[in-house]
């Protein structure tokens, strides 16, 4: 249903599906890790998406390349109150 | 400040982009932020081009990846007007830079502000309502799980890796949250959006951010 909701083109048995489906069980077990630290209604969802199918490192080397600049501290009027 | 603002119901805020696999998120932050000023300064919602700033800012890598902070430099410098999304397209790749003639139209940065916020995300939000919509750099390793709600955990500050675009805040409930725009498409998070705890500076959000002049 994964491959299906998110258009993936891979056969089931290739070396390529294999290594997803690793992936995806790695993303499964993140999953029940994140969701553990708070089940208030508000609090953060994770679970499957358009990147469970991602190692970590290829998702950080896609989409996790923004180059830090520091900038000075605020210096303006404080809102206190 | 009021309890709540959020610059999308002012009808000034762009729809949800995808960079897809283009490590392009720096150019859309940038982008996104002018585009809301623009409407904001009475001109009608446009589309700018993201494409142009990829090809063109120099002091970036393209899909390779950035920083808003040089983006906003380089167009504050060289007086670049970035034109329509639809005279330059996105690609998701990096290309060579088209160059349009100074009687061309479009949308110049006169100036920026860049701040570290930590410790002061109240006085960000004044920034927020007080300039638009800002530029800001996260750490967003944990996104890549992201489904919905209010992130207040799994989120470190001083390890930016990915630029997004800060449209709003709500204090109104249990826990306060900003309202931030994402560049991986609607289908993920809230169609697009983020909520990011207010307060600790979660995911490092009031690190680095920008607002924009034109």
């Amino acid at each position: 249903s994964f491959r299906k909701q998110f258009h993936r083109l891979y056969e089931i048995g290739s070396e390529e599906s294999d290594r997803r489906h690793r992936y995806f069980q790695d993303a499964t077990k993140r999953h029940a890790y994140l969701n553990s630290f708070s089940a208030a209604p508000q609090s953060a969802r994770y679970g499957i998406n358009q990147f469970s199918d991602l190692s970590q490192e290829e998702f950080r080397d896609l989409y996790l390349q923004a180059q830090t600049s520091r900038a000075p501290c605020f210096s303006g009027p404080k809102t206190v109150g | 400040l009021p309890a709540k603002f959020d610059w999308r119901q002012k009808a000034v805020v762009a729809p949800v982009q995808n960079q897809q696999a283009c490590g392009s998120c720096w150019a859309f932050s940038v982008v996104g932020a002018m585009q809301s000023v623009h409407a904001i300064e009475g001109s009608k919602l446009e589309q700018l081009s993201v494409q142009q700033v990829l090809d063109c800012s120099y002091k970036n890598k393209g899909c390779s990846g950035g920083s808003p902070l040089w983006a906003l430099d380089w167009l504050k410098q060289t007086g670049v007007k970035l034109v329509p999304q639809s005279e330059y397209p996105y690609k998701a790749k990096t290309g060579i830079c088209h160059f349009f003639s100074q009687s061309h139209g479009g949308v110049a940065v006169t100036n920026f502000t860049a701040h570290d916020f930590s410790g002061q995300e109240e006085a960000m939000m004044g920034q927020l309502v007080e300039r638009g919509p800002l530029t800001a750099i996260v750490d967003a390793v944990s996104w890549q799980d992201y489904l919905g709600g209010i992130i207040q955990h799994h989120c470190s500050s001083q390890w930016s890796n990915h630029a997004i675009l800060v449209v709003g805040y709500d204090t109104t409930g249990d826990i306060p949250y900003w309202i931030v725009q994402n560049s991986w498409g609607t289908t993920w998070g809230n169609e697009g959006y983020v909520y990011i705890k207010i307060g600790g500076n979660v995911c490092g959000i009031a690190d680095s951010v920008a607002a924009v002049f034109l």
